[in-house]
């Protein structure tokens, strides 16, 4: 079993931060499976408006909402719908960029209008 | 292309002119004023050569109706920015104007020139940024400028047909603006 960093997940929930090596040991995981680090997904995906926020508790467990979350990234960023944790998926979490969202039931004060 | 919810754009007649102005006091110290202003006045002028809305830097950064400026951390619209890399910028829906870097990146108006590994284009998030005040959200096309993504060192600062698209289909097509040249990307996109 491969030891992740925890350091690693107490990242804000706009970074994913895992070392290249640590990217394969997602790619099995799915609905049931429990492992350090899905929190962090699970916070980045929530933060982008892919799943409806979790109470604020992120576990680490692979649940169907987080499937669901993943899927839709991978819909919306162009990437091959897989509902895993694949290593394209995970790397395309870990380029910077914008802090809207990207879609649109969440963070509603980005669409405001000025009176 | 996406639109945000309710399809938001600045309202005024066409043709019209959009005033921006840079805080006085939320800047960056890493690149020039002249640096940034360019790099701003380049990323502006990509997006009123394709519709009938013009840019003028204004003086008065309270009566400018989109604001710029970097900022670092929590600075009070509920998103704090995250330090370096990660969140970039972010940017607020028509008719709000506000447009925000996090001052913790390494900005970089020439990658010659600034060689961290970490550098980011400011003209290309410029690019991007604008495209959120005009009313464009997110788009799935690798290629537009409206991706969310943007690695270090790239650069991706030129319209994509996606980009053309999605503002034209808000405030029209520039009279300038020469369709051929769209109907020549299209047909080379499709060939390709």
């Amino acid at each position: 079993r491969t030891i992740l960093d925890h350091q690693a997940f107490t990242q804000p929930a706009t970074k994913i931060a895992i070392k290249n090596h640590n990217i394969q040991s997602f790619i099995n995981a799915g609905i049931g499976t429990k492992m350090l680090g899905i929190a962090q997904f699970k916070r980045y995906l929530t933060r982008f408006g892919y799943i409806p926020m979790y109470n604020n508790t992120f576990t680490d467990e692979f649940d169907d909402k987080f499937e669901v979350g993943l899927i839709r990234y991978q819909q919306r960023l162009g990437l091959q719908v897989t509902g895993k944790l694949d290593s394209n998926t995970v790397s395309q979490m870990m380029i910077p960029r914008c802090g809207v969202s990207d879609t649109t039931t969440h963070n509603n004060h980005h669409h405001i209008t000025k009176h | 292309f996406m639109y945000f919810p309710g399809k938001p754009r600045w309202s005024r007649p066409m043709p019209r002119t959009l005033t921006y102005a840079f805080s006085p006091v939320n800047m960056i110290h890493s690149l020039s004023m002249l640096e940034i202003r360019e790099a701003f006045q380049r990323a502006f002028f990509k997006w009123a050569s394709v519709i009938p809305v013009s840019f003028v830097e204004a003086e008065d950064y309270g009566f400018a109706e989109i604001k710029i400026g970097f900022y670092i951390g929590d600075h009070g619209d509920g998103e704090p920015f995250d330090g370096v890399l990660g969140v970039l910028a972010h940017s607020f829906s028509p008719e709000s104007g506000r447009l925000h870097l996090d001052a913790a990146e390494t900005w970089a108006v020439d990658f010659g020139v600034t060689k961290s590994e970490m550098a980011v284009d400011l003209e290309s998030v410029a690019t991007h940024e604008i495209g959120h005040i005009l009313g464009l959200s997110h788009s799935s096309v690798k290629e537009a400028v409206m991706y969310p993504s943007l690695r270090p060192r790239d650069k991706r600062a030129n319209l994509n047909i996606d980009d053309i698209k999605g503002v034209q289909s808000l405030y029209g097509s520039n009279p300038k603006f020469r369709s051929g040249w769209l109907l020549e990307s299209d047909l080379s996109a499709n060939q390709g």
